[in-house]
């Protein structure tokens, strides 16, 4: 499989909906410091069913909906799309194309969407299962982050290592 | 079950070794089970050692030197397992001149594999992408995308 | 004696406000006494706000923003109680072009009053030295000091 | 109060005799990666009295003692001396130019002197008291360790703002 197309909707500093395409081999995100280049490893991390608000910087749920700034006003909701080329069936669903879709409101309510069709967190963790993608994996590498594969203490490394092996 | 995890273990400990000494230019590097007897419970140790130095324990490496060993485990277990695609958010941030190169070659061979989404402030790294985006703040503290040309990226 | 560290306190907390301010060319930041009825014994809290953005904590700024609000209170206790000398490992690691000129020309001024000795990799930081060594890896892994002209140092 | 001159001899990669000479301003150090700048940083940690290995990235005491490579066999002790200007008599001593120098043997012995004179530990660390220089101080930011000052939970950073105020 490969990404196909990154969907952002009030996700953190992306208060206007900002549509990324993705094709196979290498893409670079550049820009300064503060623009919001990590905004967008998270939001991968997020839609993909990243349950823990510390892992994405934040300290509550709604640390990931766009909190407004001196000249705009905050946001309702924040919403990912993550859209997939499935033409590999590397995913255990019968579509070439498949999108992925989390929402959460300010309330807390979060809602989840495979192309379209509502469906829990669970499912969609359960989608990525084994393909080396999700929080145990080391397809998502953070800022500041390499070293800890080195630094983790020997029992710690053996999650990572079980996935692999 | 065991002799499963053995096997690929022993598998991505040629791997490391292989990728560290092409991203050093020698040396050697190591994944060793800590109690070989207990192989599906026990922790596992790293040994790195760069071209020419004395075999020490991995805190005395310099950090471009740890950056660079975590980056040989990374792809070697890319070379293993393959993921689908792999976001990887400034690793080669503590990198010199040279040792980023050599690290853009690499992410270059391995990009026929996997898909790579790299964030990044380093031109070589730049230089090795098909597809190229920026991203600034508007002036109301909102993130835009910008067409990017390599000459200004950097 | 808590007289004199609220005072001093506040004094730093301008100070800081100060300098976080003319390195990111607007924007506000604090340092809280957590419980001031206990000034001696309360923890003390860090607040950061760049320009145009809403106030959020720390853990929500960006690599680079979080490192140089880390530098600004580092100048703004230079500025409150210089010591003789600082050790500057790689500081400015996280920081792009723009930030890295606005560090160093920051560095500059304050060498009138503290003596700097800075490790870096970056380009803008080396031209604000009066003095340049390098340093390098003989093939008996062993390090030497070598000449440097600033062309062939970044 | 400013440094002078920096004597490197068997500390950690420093097998050759180095000296760095210092003068008011700024001095950079450059060079590839695991040239040995950090050591050098590291140097004025431990001659100015740093005791935590763990501070200066060792496991034991004698991993500041070059170890040897390939082609070199180890040393048997490491030695830094720090000659410092003192005409502002910025440091308690009637001296104007004053050098601390400190000397470990593989055995675990050390040897410390202020001026060719043998003192203690804690003599060395006596003399900088309250100058911001130390281990408690400010005056020595370790690689990667920029962030520290912003994540040290409140409490933590009573420790360093009482040094300050
Ligand atoms: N919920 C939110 N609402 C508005 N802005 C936010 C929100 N969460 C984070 N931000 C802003 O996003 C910015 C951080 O963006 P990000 O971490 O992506 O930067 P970056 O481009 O990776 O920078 P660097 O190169 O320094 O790592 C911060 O300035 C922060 O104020
Ligand atoms: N006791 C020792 N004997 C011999 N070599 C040592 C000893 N201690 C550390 N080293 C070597 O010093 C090197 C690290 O040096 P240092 O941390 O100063 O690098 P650096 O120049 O700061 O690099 P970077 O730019 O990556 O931070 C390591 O390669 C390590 O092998
Ligand atoms: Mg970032
Ligand atoms: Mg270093």
């Amino acid at each position: 499989m490969f990404l196909k197309r990154l969907d952002l909707y009030g996700f953190k500093s992306f208060a206007n909906k900002l549509t990324l395409e993705f094709f196979p081999g290498i893409t670079a995100i550049v820009g300064p410091n503060g623009s919001g280049k990590s905004n967008i490893a998270d939001a991968i991390k997020w839609v993909l069913g990243e349950q823990s608000v510390k892992s994405l910087r934040g300290l509550k749920l709604e640390d990931v909906i766009f909190a407004g700034s001196k000249k705009l006003k905050p946001l309702g909701f924040a919403e990912v799309s993550l859209t997939i080329d499935n033409s590999d069936n590397c995913l255990p669903l019968d579509y070439n194309e498949i999108t992925i879709t989390r929402r959460v409101f300010r309330s807390g309510e979060s809602e989840f969407y495979i192309n379209k069709t509502s469906c829990r967190l669970k499912d969609i963790i359960q989608l990525f299962l084994g393909t080396g993608v999700g929080s145990e994996g080391y397809s998502i590498i953070g800022q500041g982050k390499i070293d800890e594969i080195l630094s983790a203490r020997p029992e710690d490394r053996r999650a990572l290592f079980e996935e692999v092996a | 079950m065991q002799e499963q995890f053995v096997k690929s273990f022993s598998v991505l400990n040629k791997s490391f070794n292989l990728v560290f000494e092409e991203l050093f230019g020698g040396g050697k590097a190591e994944i060793v089970l800590e109690d070989p007897e207990k192989p599906l419970e026990t922790g596992i140790g790293i040994i790195a050692q760069p071209p020419g130095k004395k075999l020490q324990s991995l805190s005395l490496l310099s950090g471009g030197e740890k950056a660079l060993t975590a980056i040989a485990l990374l792809f070697a277990i890319l070379r293993v397992k393959p993921t689908p695609f792999c976001v990887l958010d400034e690793i080669d941030a503590s990198l010199d001149d040279a040792n980023v190169s050599r690290f853009a070659s690499f992410l270059k061979n391995y990009s026929k594999d996997t898909q790579f989404i790299v964030i990044t402030h380093r031109k070589a790294t730049m230089e090795v992408a098909e597809t190229l985006y920026g991203i600034t703040m508007e002036d109301t503290a909102t993130s835009k995308m910008i067409s990017v040309k390599l000459e200004e990226a950097s």
